[in-house]
């Protein structure tokens, strides 16, 4: 019969992207936004 | 070839192996540990200080939000003594949104003075504040300073 | 002679003296550069052979420093995996300030800098994979890949013109090698990394989906590898683990890139194993993030007037191609022309098996059947047939029913031992998706062999098709919620008469909850 997929630690009805936060397939919890860093990117001129 | 792997795995024997090669690595599983970020700097015997003193950044300062509260000179700190990390990149975006303009050839910040006298496609040009970063970390006013596009970030 | 002891511990001072400069906390781009000048000074980045040897110690001394580290047990991860990151942040600088010898095309040498590092890596670990065997550890390893995505990600501007080469070069090459079947102590570190969020949306989300093919290709090696495990109803806690990650993925395809799951729902339907109800269901479910679904419980919901039912969807998967063999597509082509020869519906059945002879093949495939020809079969057929109905239906709509296409579905299903007829009726099944023209036909099709089937078995195995892929938890593809929901409520089907509904009590009660909850 499956599993309730609800409770593999995604969150399912997020109205943002899954994948910015998707740290692990084995992770119960793929919502620990704490663990990474949002996507950002520094200008090569910022190398000062 | 990959018919031939397949062929071999699903034979009894390799099956036997994949199986088993499967459950021994069952011990190494990555964790999100195992793909944060690189450190560019950890030391390697680290001095133990008091817990109070913490020895990475608190958590609060991947948040935006706290760099609306930092006073510029601040701002200007993280930027150049941050650099490549995240919080260089929220100073950055906190000074753009002070209207701050990062000069590529000069590789500072400047700011309207006042409104330029003349702007064209290519430049404006007038008077502006700009932030000494090399000599002695302040704020210098600059007239009649030619700011051309190409190398605003 | 890149094997003598002296050479190798030159060059292992100098990835040490890489490690330090890494490490210092004063270090920065222009001491990188420098640092690589002197490399290139040595010579230890012009020659084939010994610039292929310095990556390979630099791997083997970065992997053997994080196992002393491991074994020293205080080290953390970061301490541990300090030259790895070293190493992987070396990579980054040479390839973005490695240029063309010949001055020709910078962007060309840079891949195929990356791609014969990569390629270097790949070797080492799979020699490690080899001769440790079960303890062989993934982590390292893994750690490269992964900070080799971060680092590369760091630079993405400055390597923008080749960024896209270097996740496909990263994709085709080296987890395609490295995939589960090949490396299986490497599998979990595998995943991983596919899935990982500065490899998978990125190829997902490169312009014009041109990522697309790479990662379908990655995903078909986890179901390929899956198989066997997964047709044994029983889990092991690897095998089930493994499933759950696999899950995970394919719910963050379903909710950020649900269309990629769409057009290539043919081939992965095509390799998941028939047992895996629910998780073909979560492909089958997918749908267009543009499209609004209908309520399938809506009363007297008129399937055939909504906009969408007529759009083709987009089959990215090549379909065709399981056909080829044995000249059938020929076959299929010319009987759908000219309804002739009439026996060719009759000779059909033998060609959907499998050589009796083969039977490392029935072996494998758990079946006598060659389920990849019958369900291609079944999509090839289907979408001629819409082909004709539309070039028809100027003038009026001719029945679905008496036409080339129907006589190929019905002799089947009068040809096939219950075996064949489920996996042929399981093949249509997999075509109930979302509002689309290839939904409505075979939904028809469905009903219609139902009502037609001569003997009350069929619509026993219509029925099983459909209500087990009911009653596994959600999600479920709308079509065939509606497909279902058709079948016990227009009279036509007259479905409640069958005694099958009613065969045993646990059965009858399971009917009523379903058609209750529909």
């Amino acid at each position: 019969l499956g599993s309730d997929l609800t409770t593999l630690g995604l969150n399912l009805n997020s109205p943002d992207a899954l994948y910015a936060t998707f740290t692990s397939p084995w992770s119960e919890n793929n919502q620990a936004v704490g663990l990474i860093e949002p996507e950002y990117h520094l200008p090569s001129c910022y190398n000062v | 070839s990959y018919e031939a792997a397949e062929e071999k795995f699903l034979g009894k024997e390799d099956g036997f192996h994949i199986q088993q090669m499967l459950d021994a690595s069952l011990q190494y599983v990555p964790e999100s540990l195992d793909a944060e970020r690189p450190k560019h700097y950890v030391p390697r015997n680290p001095y133990h200080t008091s817990s109070y003193y913490p020895q990475t950044p608190p958590p609060i300062f991947d948040n935006p939000a706290l760099f609306e509260k930092f006073d510029i000179d601040t701002l200007f700190f993280i930027f150049y003594y941050q650099q490549g990390t995240y919080q260089q990149y929220l100073a950055a975006r906190e000074l753009k949104k002070q209207s701050w303009r990062f000069h590529k050839k000069y590789l500072t910040w400047f700011q309207r003075h006042e409104e330029p006298k003349a702007i064209t496609d290519e430049y404006e040009q007038g008077t502006y504040i700009y932030f000494d970063y090399e000599g002695a970390w302040c704020q210098r006013k600059k007239t009649e300073f030619r700011f051309e596009y190409r190398f605003l970030e | 002679d890149v094997e003598n002891p002296g050479l190798r511990e030159q060059l292992t001072s100098f990835f040490a003296e890489w490690v330090r400069v890494y490490q210092h906390p004063t270090s920065n781009e222009k001491i990188y550069a420098t640092f690589i000048m002197q490399l290139q000074q040595q010579g230890v980045l012009k020659g084939e052979e010994i610039s292929s040897m310095f990556f390979r110690v630099c791997t083997e001394m970065s992997v053997e420093h994080y196992l002393k580290q491991k074994a020293a047990s205080h080290a953390t991860p970061a301490v541990a995996y300090q030259a790895i990151d070293a190493f992987s942040k070396l990579i980054v600088l040479l390839v973005k300030y490695h240029s063309d010898p010949d001055g020709v095309n910078n962007n060309v040498a840079k891949i195929n800098y990356l791609t014969k590092i990569l390629s270097i890596i790949v070797l080492v670990l799979a020699q490690a994979h080899e001769q440790r065997r079960q303890q062989f550890n993934q982590k390292p390893f893994f750690r490269l890949f992964s900070s080799l995505l971060n680092d590369l990600n760091s630079y993405e501007q400055q390597l923008q013109p080749i960024y896209f080469q270097i996740l496909t070069a990263l994709s085709n090459n080296t987890f395609h090698t490295l995939q589960p079947l090949f490396f299986p102590g490497f599998t979990f570190a595998w995943l991983s990394l596919i899935s990982h969020r500065l490899f998978m949306p990125k190829l997902l989300l490169a312009e014009n989906q041109k990522g697309w093919p790479a990662f379908h290709k990655l995903l078909i090696c986890l179901f390929r590898f899956l198989v066997p495990f997964l047709r044994n109803v029983e889990m092991r806690d690897t095998t089930r683990l493994l499933y759950k990650g696999t899950l995970r993925v394919l719910l963050v395809l379903l909710h950020d890139f649900p269309e990629f799951l769409c057009d290539y729902h043919f081939s992965f339907c095509d390799v998941i194993p028939s047992s895996c109800i629910q998780l073909r269901n979560l492909i089958l479910s997918a749908f267009p993030r543009n499209m609004r679904l209908p309520d399938p419980f809506t009363p007297n919901l008129k399937v055939d007037l909504l906009p969408e039912i007529s759009q083709s969807p987009r089959v990215l998967s090549d379909y065709a191609s399981a056909l080829i063999a044995n000249n059938l597509k020929n076959d299929i082509d010319n009987y759908l022309k000219t309804r002739s020869p009439i026996s060719f519906p009759l000779d059909l059945r033998n060609k959907l098996m499998i050589d009796p002879n083969n039977q490392s093949e029935i072996t494998s495939t758990g079946s006598k059947y060659n389920v990849s020809v019958i369900n291609a079969l079944v999509l090839y057929v289907g979408i001629q047939a819409i082909g004709q109905l539309h070039n028809k239906s100027a003038q009026g709509t001719p029945p679905v029913t008496h036409s080339a296409p129907m006589d190929i579905f019905q002799q089947l299903l009068i040809d096939l031992d219950s075996e064949g007829r489920y996996l042929f009726l399981s093949a249509i099944a997999n075509q109930l998706r979302y509002p689309n023209s290839h939904t409505h036909y075979f939904s028809c099709i469905l009903l219609y062999l139902f009502a037609e089937g001569s003997q009350e078995v069929i619509k026993e195995q219509v029925t099983r098709v459909l209500l087990e892929r009911l009653i596994v938890n959600r999600p479920h593809p709308w079509g065939l919620l509606i497909t279902f929901i058709e079948l016990i409520k227009n009279p036509r089907y007259n479905f409640w008469s069958h005694s099958f509904t009613r065969c045993a009590t646990d059965i009858e009660r399971l009917f009523d909850s379903v058609s209750r909850s529909i």
